[in-house]
């Protein structure tokens, strides 16, 4: 089952009993989940439960490398997609993606990769 | 002999008397004592902002840009306290490879402090001084502090 | 001393520094 890490995340943040919605609070820092993939094509979706007032996420695609008390989307090792102004992210330089997302919202992210490694 | 946070709390009142900047024989100005220190007495916190590791590289190279001089004191593998913009009188000790003071990261109270002790007995107008105890590095900074085992650079 | 640093701020104790939400970012949008 693809859960969020315990083990793969900054600390600070706050994972709920089933492991599947988490809260931060503070500056930008990353959990992911329990299973990464290497190669084919690959979906998941994300529900924004709560976007206090102020508050933001970025969220998206990490390899291994990505600093985790940095926003996803830092460095090379990640691709992110903000709930403000819905600007992606990567290596620290935002581009125009869509409007922006929030509270209600469901978020879909594809990976395509090629099949060999 | 009283506990850390007692000592700390005394300490907010009395730095601002023990200690003082001036102008420095070993680089710019300096931190000196205005009376006598005991050994192993707590002498200042090395105060400043406290800041997420991960923002030490960006905050650097915007100091360096700039041409300001970086003043920055790592707690631990996630803190670090930046005393460049924000800070107080200790950001100005010196190093020296024969300190007079040592540092120490000390929890009170669940939060964790930078905090320098005296290695000796310290006499009136003696500049303060403690190892900075830089890591090794390829580009070498000159070390100045006139002391006769001075290891010559400070990485 | 520290009035020769205008925009240096005295410190009587540590603060934790806020950050904000484009404070990793090299460009926006």
């Amino acid at each position: 089952t693809v859960l969020l890490a315990l083990h793969d995340r900054a600390p600070q943040l706050r994972i709920s009993e089933d492991r599947l919605s988490v809260t931060g609070e503070k500056g930008y820092c990353m959990v992911r989940s329990t299973h990464a993939v290497s190669r084919g094509s690959w979906y998941f979706e994300v529900t924004v439960d709560d976007m206090k007032d102020g508050s933001a996420a970025r969220l998206g695609w990490a390899q291994e490398y990505a600093n985790l008390q940095a926003p996803l989307g830092y460095d090379k090792f990640g691709y992110a997609w903000r709930s403000r102004k819905g600007t992606r992210f990567h290596e620290s330089r935002g581009k125009h993606y869509s409007s922006s997302y929030g509270e209600g919202d469901v978020l879909g992210f594809l990976i395509v990769l090629p099949n060999d490694i | 002999s009283l506990p850390m946070a007692m000592r700390f709390r005394h300490l907010r009142e009395t730095a601002k008397i023990t200690v003082g900047v001036f102008r420095s024989d070993i680089h710019g100005r300096g931190l000196f004592c205005l009376r006598d220190i005991d050994g192993g007495e707590m002498v200042i916190e090395y105060a400043g902002e406290v800041i997420r590791s991960s923002l030490t590289d960006k905050r650097e190279k915007y100091y360096t840009a700039k041409g300001i001089g970086c003043y920055m004191f790592r707690i631990d593998d996630k803190s670090v306290i930046d005393a460049t913009m924000k800070g107080n009188a200790a950001r100005f000790i010196n190093h020296s490879c024969e300190p007079n003071c040592y540092s120490k990261v000390v929890d009170i109270l669940g939060k964790k402090h930078i905090l320098i002790f005296a290695l000796r007995k310290i006499i009136q107008g003696e500049e303060l001084t403690y190892d900075y105890k830089f890591p090794l590095e390829e580009d070498k900074i000159n070390c100045h502090c006139l002391s006769r085992k001075c290891r010559k650079y400070l990485n | 001393w520290s009035a020769f640093a205008p925009d240096f701020k005295e410190l009587d104790e540590n603060v934790e520094y806020e950050e904000r939400e484009s404070e990793f970012d090299l460009s926006d949008e």
